[in-house]
């Protein structure tokens, strides 16, 4: 676990049906809000990856043309090469024509093994696309499928299928601009940011504990480890888990204290920077830290992308 | 007009890497993958 950066890392999991080329072959993609390219593997790859994977073999689709180009996409989960070509897309009842798409060549990357996807759908702007051609909400509004650039993600508390609610949200929308045109990037006006406390800090705890939750607590009654001022700096994760995490405040680390730790009459001084880790791993162009606003914070508010108006809007789910 | 798109709830990658015993080698031997790699397009973020 330590070698471990994020734990959210390789964490998506929400994929839907689509459909590409004539007659229709299916994948599941993940629906991508933070990149603009549809790719799904293709009968071109001879990777491992597309081994385990729906392919897409152009011959055997009447309206696929290909591009010509190949580009290199580059995700957290690895990297793949891709051949440009278009066809004719379906994303549930909307068909889109001659929409540009990646057929993998080579997935090297381990994690696309592994996947329970296909292909990845991006719904991001167009900037942050390879090739020049429309991105699939592009061509969904230049086709007339759409009458504005609009989607938004909603978290069905029901059980799916049954008592789908027409009401997705309860009060005000709140809108803010998109601060940078290229995934969807708005503005947090706290100046929180995710920060965690070093996982290594955990595991002496959990090692010498019993175990769970009362382990710690019996740790805590000595003194030991950051859980002894952890309610007054740290909001504490619920989770007793060896890999809970912690927020602090960013303009707190220059007053936190350096933990000395005495292992046989040596102290072993650990300054603040060296336990807290700054999660943020994006550059901003702004410096401010930036978030990923995930599935927790997307169930509970319902979040609308609106990228003819370069904003998104949030209201408290129902 | 509004369009309706279920998505399912699968297994993530992690989850899947979990289960066959060959994500702790992974994290293991990749220390620095960067889960914001698919932001930099061309270095100009």
């Amino acid at each position: 676990v330590a070698y471990e950066p994020f734990t959210n890392y390789l964490n998506s999991y929400y994929f839907g049906e689509i459909s590409i080329g004539t007659p229709p072959q299916n994948f599941l993609v993940l629906f991508d809000t933070g990149s603009s390219n549809l790719w799904v593997p293709s009968t071109y790859c001879k990777s491992q990856a597309c081994s385990n994977h729906n392919t897409f073999n152009p011959s055997m689709s009447s309206t696929y043309q290909n591009n010509g180009q190949t580009y290199t996409l580059y995700y957290g989960s690895g990297s793949l090469t891709v051949l440009l070509g278009y066809d004719t897309v379906t994303v549930q009842n909307i068909v889109i024509h001659n929409q540009e798409f990646g057929l993998s060549e080579i997935e090297p990357s381990n994690p696309f093994y592994y996947a329970n996807f296909d292909g990845i759908l991006g719904m991001a702007y167009p900037n942050l696309a390879v090739g020049n051609s429309p991105t699939v909400m592009e061509s969904m509004m230049q086709q007339g499928q759409l009458t504005s650039p609009i989607f938004s993600f909603y978290f069905s508390r029901a059980h799916p299928g049954r008592n789908m609610n027409s009401q997705f949200y309860s009060g005000e929308i709140v809108w803010t601009p998109v601060t940078r045109e290229l995934y969807w990037q708005v503005a947090i006006d706290d100046t929180w940011s995710v920060l965690c406390l070093g996982i290594g800090f955990c595991l002496p705890c959990s090692q010498t504990a019993s175990a769970g939750r009362s382990g710690r607590k019996s740790h805590r009654g000595r003194g030991l480890g950051p859980f002894v001022w952890a309610p007054r700096l740290l909001a504490r994760s619920s989770s007793a888990s060896p890999l809970s995490q912690f927020v602090v405040n960013c303009n707190s680390i220059q007053s936190m204290p350096t933990i000395t730790f005495v292992i046989r009459g040596s102290p072993l001084p650990l300054p603040p920077s060296a336990y807290v880790l700054n999660a943020t791993y994006l550059p901003s162009p702004s410096g401010q830290p930036l978030w990923t606003l995930g599935d927790v914070f997307l169930k509970e508010y319902y979040t609308i992308y609106d990228m003819g108006n370069n904003r998104m809007g949030f209201a408290l789910s129902v | 007009i509004l369009y309706r798109i279920i998505l399912k709830k699968g297994k993530s990658i992690r989850q899947v890497m979990e289960e066959q015993g060959v994500l702790q080698t992974f994290l293991k031997n990749h220390p620095k993958v960067d889960p914001g790699a698919k932001y930099l397009f061309n270095n100009d973020a």
